[in-house]
């Protein structure tokens, strides 16, 4: 077994999926999966909006600084809290 | 590239698909899943063996929404198939609600998905680097496949290089051609050997790929189109026909990823979209690309941070469009920071493998981006450019 780096794709995935922007499953570790290339450019974008970057839907050197930066966990009943909760 | 962490003891695997999809035909299913094995087992030592009972090592099967992993599929787009790394089974599954499709723009490339997913069962994370197979996302049909250095680099870290080996060196990509395959392996050597004027001279003025995917080599008032292994047939052509209002004797050449292509020379550049000038042109270099010399050398955009690299001389400048100033107050720097590189260049290129390629003289260099430095290799780098991009004699 060999632990090596994990990926910035990696660590992009395993954020937007545990605050609501990519499914649930990318950030299962026991397994990898493909997207369809508007999935991950909406994702990417969506965070980068609600963030306030740039909307480049490219993970580029500010947007994974920000999902570097330590912010709010809050945890509802399914997990973490998602930035992407519909208001009722 | 990234490795999970686990890998398989044995090379020798065996696989068998458990469900197939509803849209094609088992036969099809059967070719295009051992072809997206042999992605891997070409530059490895694996070898991949279907069963149709019994226990294996990878199972494949396609379904829907929930079915039993607690990953369920979401329909139609979004995800479109998981694996399992090893350590936890090595399993594929593939979302039957998308539109499989074999050999076609249309719906989602089997091959190509079924290849991903398999990286994924052998070891593989998803790479950070967005031309490899193992990016995180599909995208879309490419009629011709080639596994990226990256990917290649990725399965030999785990499964060592394949014992016999086949290419040329050139590009790890190199070596046998995949079972039943419409790609064909690059770099195998020309049919017809040539002995052109570019061969009695193998020195390029500029090199660059163009926007729609090509790569074409200036020398004089005359261009080149390169294929995998030589010069296209009915070339050389006259770069006024081919780029109206371009002149020859071009210094350097680049297509920036808004799909522009600029041609530098002298004093002055051309913006280029396609095979039409792109406005009021040329136009001087010291207003377009402040900071960049005249009279360059070479030029190339990096895909690793897609910066502009301008040589010259001794020396090298890197150009960000998005930055103010474009180049820094450190630039420029010693050529001699690229590790292996000689001096006054004569064209640059980052190729479709992820490698960037100088020319000098009738020579090459391969550099490799990871190490950053001129890559060991037998035979050894400079190679002569003739032989290896040309197919000369």
């Amino acid at each position: 077994v060999y632990t090596g780096p994990v990926s910035t794709t990696t660590q992009a995935e395993i954020y937007l999926s545990q605050f609501g922007y990519l499914p649930a499953s990318a950030r299962n570790p026991s397994l990898g999966g493909l997207l369809d290339a508007s999935t991950w450019t909406k994702a990417v974008q969506d965070f980068q909006s609600f963030a306030g970057l740039n909307v480049t839907g490219e993970l580029d050197e500010e947007t994974m600084q920000l999902m570097s930066l330590p912010r709010c966990g809050v945890r509802d009943k399914v997990g973490f809290g998602s930035d992407n909760r519909s208001k009722r | 590239y990234a490795l999970q962490g686990s890998r398989w003891r044995v090379k020798g695997l065996t696989y068998k698909i458990s469900k197939y999809p509803k849209r094609l035909k088992r036969a099809d299913v059967d070719a295009e899943i051992l072809r997206a094995f042999s992605v891997w087992s070409e530059f490895t030592d694996l070898t991949f063996t279907p069963k149709t009972s019994g226990p294996v090592h990878i199972e494949i099967k396609f379904v829907e929404s929930e079915h039993g992993d607690g990953d369920a599929f979401d329909g139609m787009g979004g995800t479109l198939a998981h694996a399992f790394f090893p350590v936890f089974g090595g399993d594929a599954h593939f979302d039957d609600a998308e539109l499989w499709t074999i050999g076609s723009p249309r719906g989602t490339n089997l091959f190509q998905v079924a290849a991903h997913e398999f990286g994924h069962s052998l070891g593989l994370s998803h790479s950070d680097v967005r031309s490899a197979l193992m990016a995180p996302f599909y995208r879309g049909f490419e009629p011709v496949f080639k596994l990226d250095s990256d990917d290649v680099l990725a399965i030999q870290a785990l499964y060592g290089k394949r014992s016999t080996q086949g290419g040329n060196g050139l590009n790890p990509t190199s070596g046998g051609a995949y079972p039943k395959t419409t790609q064909k392996p690059i770099f195998s050597p020309p049919k017809t050997p040539r002995d052109d004027q570019l061969c009695r001279d193998p020195k390029i003025d500029a090199l660059f790929n163009s926007a729609d995917g090509e790569t074409y080599a200036f020398k004089g008032n005359k261009y080149y189109r390169l294929t995998e292994n030589s010069v296209a047939d009915g070339y050389p052509k006259s770069i006024s026909d081919g780029w109206p209002g371009l002149p020859g004797d071009i210094d350097a050449a680049f297509t920036y990823k808004n799909g522009k292509t600029y041609f530098f020379k002298g004093t002055k550049y051309w913006r280029f979209n396609g095979r039409s000038v792109d406005g009021d042109y040329p136009k001087e270099i010291s207003e377009g690309f402040t900071g960049v010399p005249d009279h360059l050398d070479a030029a190339m955009v990096w895909g690793g941070n897609g910066k502009i690299y301008f040589f010259k001389g001794s020396k090298f400048w890197r150009f960000d469009p998005l930055k103010r100033p474009p180049v820094k107050s450190s630039y420029p720097k010693p050529i001699s920071n690229w590790e292996g590189l000689p001096n006054s260049l004569d064209a640059a290129l980052q190729y479709t493998n992820g490698y960037t390629y100088f020319f000098k003289g009738d020579k090459y260099y391969r550099f490799n981006d990871r190490t950053f430095a001129v890559d060991y290799a037998d035979p050894p780098f400079p190679r002569p450019s003739g032989h290896w991009w040309f197919g000369c004699k």
